[in-house]
């Protein structure tokens, strides 16, 4: 619950920012502008002050302690940081409207059919010899490990 | 510093 209320006042609070400055969430996503809003903040943050045991031989199940240095990094429900800034549908770029109109302006293609053209075998499908499927739902089961963000 | 304030503002909103 506490995590969950730091996520609504961050959320509210990019709001409140965004409409009264009459910037945008890149704007406030950009350097600067963070780190006066990650200031801000700071104080209504979960998770502070976390210990971490060098002797223990796993992190916790939530990944945190991983980096004994860095105890938050790569554990759940945190922000990662991105190589680019976020481009989602929706106008605060939540992510909770995936992105449907390309940089032009007009409506990104069926994300289905792409696949089904990418992925079509034809009459005579490759198949390798060294992997299985399995290989797919490992790689899934690493990524949501590593991920586990809501 | 309005960042700060818009916080605040955000904050008595969730614990209201």
């Amino acid at each position: 619950s506490s995590m969950a209320r730091s996520a609504d006042i961050s959320e509210i609070a990019s709001d409140i920012i965004t409409r009264r400055m009459s910037i945008t969430m890149g704007d406030l996503q950009g350097l600067g502008m963070s780190q006066r809003f990650a200031t801000a903040i700071d104080s209504n943050c979960a998770l502070k002050n976390i210990m971490c045991n060098p002797a223990d031989i796993y992190r916790k199940p939530n990944g945190v302690c991983n980096n004994l240095k860095n105890p938050m990094w790569g554990s759940s429900i945190t922000a990662q940081p991105r190589f680019i800034p976020p481009h989602y549908g929706d106008g605060k770029n939540i992510g909770i409207i995936p992105r449907y109109l390309s940089v032009s302006g007009e409506p990104l293609p069926n994300p289905r059919h792409i696949s089904n053209s990418v992925h079509n075998g034809g009459i005579s499908p490759p198949r390798g010899c060294q992997f299985t499927v399995l290989l797919t739902f490992f790689g899934q089961f690493v990524d949501h490990d590593v991920i586990s963000t809501p | 510093d309005i960042v700060s304030e818009c916080v605040a503002e955000a904050v008595g909103l969730v614990d209201r």
